[in-house]
């Protein structure tokens, strides 16, 4: 079973379409291993990547360097997948 | 049994499809399920049909989890299975929708990546077809169809999150969706349910060509985005694919607007911008009632709009 223990999701605001083209350069880096959730779209939309503990360091410092904003929109994906299967567990045992 | 049936959790395949089952036998007259094909590692392709009369009719088509993780998708289809039989003969505007048209409903239409996301990988999005040649399983769904197929907005890449695979149709779980809306040739309406960007989205996709029916189709979700408002206010944006998210080329309803299917529709159910596809199961029944007030809408103007 794939475990998502140190992983993170980013939201990435981009500014102007360099940051996109930026952010698409980033999705080519095949080694980086990411998976984007939603995007690289355009400035209204941000765009999400889960990062793989492995490549956290390598995608921060790019997008820092290159000038483009981001946030932490989940701070370790393997919690909320344990919990969200804690949740099922419990609701299957619990009278309706 | 239906009445029992946790509509407030996440649920199993085996679940889904058991769900499915009971809600056959306890509304015999109103609901059946047909098979329109199976996946890649066989599993059957059910869609759940809601019809009043034996003819063919016009028909509206809705489907969920064609994106396996997008979990909040499959379990909003199972509540609006369960809204559908429990409004037909309350509700005075679903009722008449029913007698005029029927309703097809395909709750898990990616279920071999479905199953994978309940026991090996949370986070799959594509189908679990091998690629020659790669040892990256899988082709993303929603760049499979013949609509400016191989175009930008998709990736060659077998190893890619959005890989379109190697010709249009190569999946079966999208090749059964086209021989069903081709063999039924009655289909008005084409809303197919993702998540978690609340969007909801018309063609184009693959091109910056405003559609032919651009105006009626901004309208239309004008409507449905004020109606899903309503209840939780919820915010949604609409528009073209290309315009409101991004552009991607090989898309669902970009196929079947070209098909002819004037009412295509793609929604982006909600998120609030913390839990992406990990929705909390607490927020099913609110994102499914949210949502169901703009299948309404869109139901309610293909009845009263026919072509």
């Amino acid at each position: 079973k794939e475990t998502f223990v140190g992983n993170q999701v980013l939201r990435i605001f981009v500014a102007n379409e360099a940051d996109v083209e930026k952010v698409k350069e980033l999705e080519e880096l095949q080694e980086l291993q990411l998976d984007f959730w939603r995007g690289p779209g355009g400035q209204d939309v941000p765009t999400d990547v889960r990062v793989p503990f492995a490549s956290l360091q390598a995608v921060k410092i790019f997008l820092e360097s290159s000038g483009i904003r981001y946030s932490i929109l989940i701070d370790d994906l393997q919690t909320l997948v344990d919990e969200e299967q804690t949740q099922m567990i419990r609701q299957h045992f619990m009278p309706q | 049994s239906v009445e029992t049936f946790n509509y407030a959790s996440y649920h199993t395949l085996d679940e889904i499809y058991n769900f499915m089952d009971l809600l056959v036998a306890a509304n015999p007259n109103l609901v059946s399920k047909i098979q329109i094909g199976n996946s890649y590692e066989g599993r059957p392709l059910y869609v759940l049909k809601f019809s009043t009369r034996g003819t063919k009719r016009p028909a509206i088509w809705i489907d969920t989890g064609i994106h396996s993780r997008e979990w909040v998708t499959q379990a909003s289809g199972v509540w609006f299975a369960k809204k559908i039989v429990d409004s037909y003969g309350k509700d005075p505007s679903l009722t008449s929708i029913l007698d005029n048209l029927d309703i097809f409903l395909e709750i898990v239409t990616n279920p071999d990546g479905f199953a994978f996301t309940h026991t090996k990988n949370r986070m799959w999005r594509k189908t679990r077809s091998i690629n020659s040649g790669s040892a990256c399983i899988g082709v993303d769904p929603n760049r499979n169809w013949d609509a400016g197929f191989g175009g930008s907005g998709a990736s060659s890449n077998p190893c890619s999150e959005t890989y379109r695979g190697p010709y249009a149709n190569s999946e079966r779980e999208v090749k059964a969706i086209v021989d069903f809306v081709k063999s039924h040739g009655n289909i008005k309406t084409f809303i197919s349910i993702h998540s978690y960007s609340q969007l909801l989205l018309y063609p184009y996709g693959y091109t910056k060509t405003r559609a032919p029916d651009y105006q009626e189709l901004n309208n239309i979700a004008k409507a449905a985005v004020a109606a899903l408002s309503s209840l939780y206010d919820t915010q949604y944006r609409y528009g073209s694919i290309i315009t409101t998210i991004y552009q991607a080329s090989g898309g669902t309803i970009d196929w079947t607007y070209n098909q002819g299917i004037k009412y295509s529709f793609t929604f982006e159910l909600r998120d609030r911008g913390r839990y992406g596809f990990l929705l909390p199961a607490n927020q099913i029944i609110p994102t499914a009632e949210e949502t169901w007030l703009a299948l309404m809408a869109i139901m309610e103007y293909t009845r009263d709009h026919p072509y």
